[in-house]
């Protein structure tokens, strides 16, 4: 599993 | 884009259409927390500085540039149009208490230690109990206005509906993001008391009035 941000989310 | 998202973001939307559409038609701003609206403020210019350097989509920037927008303007509204109508003699919380932790969990807790990264963290923290000065004063005064529950209801939605997106995308993408997840659990958590009167009160008609 990738931990990574979401940061395309709002 | 999923449903689950957009859902979530509709109802964000909403619930803010809602709130400017409240303090607009009954000209008053009486029943909303100013330091609730002012945090959110906090969180969405923290957030969101990446309008400045990072593209995600045309729906991604106009969506950041309407909350930044809108949630000001509310203050605007609180601090300036309507002020006779805000009574901070009820706005009581003390957001100090959650500033300061928000802040120090960011330094502990971010992706990458760069200015815009640890201030991401810190409006992901800061968003999940944004809304407690908000309950705060509705659990003081024990009433809230029904436009005013429409309106945490669309706001209390819009996290719930991220929680499945979350979920979907761990299956479809294999990417989970720990700090957004937790705070997000966390956020809409605290909603559920006022989950219970709206379902079972406001719902079925009756006023929203907590039990004396």
């Amino acid at each position: 599993t990738g931990s990574g941000s979401v940061h395309d989310e709002l | 884009m999923n449903l689950f998202r957009l859902f979530g973001d509709m109802s964000h939307l909403a619930s803010i259409l809602i709130l400017v559409h409240k303090i607009q038609t009954t000209r008053s701003c009486r029943g909303i927390s100013f330091k609730t609206q002012a945090l959110y403020v906090t969180v969405f210019v923290s957030r969101y500085l990446d309008l400045f350097y990072d593209w995600v989509s045309l729906y991604n920037f106009f969506m950041k540039v309407f909350f930044i927008s809108s949630s000001c303007y509310i203050l605007y509204l609180m601090k300036m149009k309507f002020r006779p109508t805000n009574d901070p003699s009820i706005d009581t919380f003390r957001i100090e208490y959650l500033l300061g932790p928000c802040a120090i969990l960011a330094l502990i807790f971010h992706y990458k230690f760069t200015v815009t990264e640890v201030l991401w963290s810190f409006s992901i923290f800061l968003e999940s109990v944004a809304i407690l000065p908000q309950l705060f004063m509705l659990q003081r005064t024990g009433e809230a206005e029904t436009i005013t529950t429409h309106y945490l209801a669309a706001l209390g939605a819009y996290r719930a509906f991220y929680i499945p997106n979350w979920i979907y995308r761990y299956w479809t993408e294999d990417i989970v993001d720990p700090i957004a997840v937790t705070s997000g659990i966390v956020q809409t958590a605290l909603y559920l008391d006022f989950f219970y009167v709206y379902f079972t009160k406001v719902l079925q008609g009756q006023k929203f009035e907590l039990p004396a």
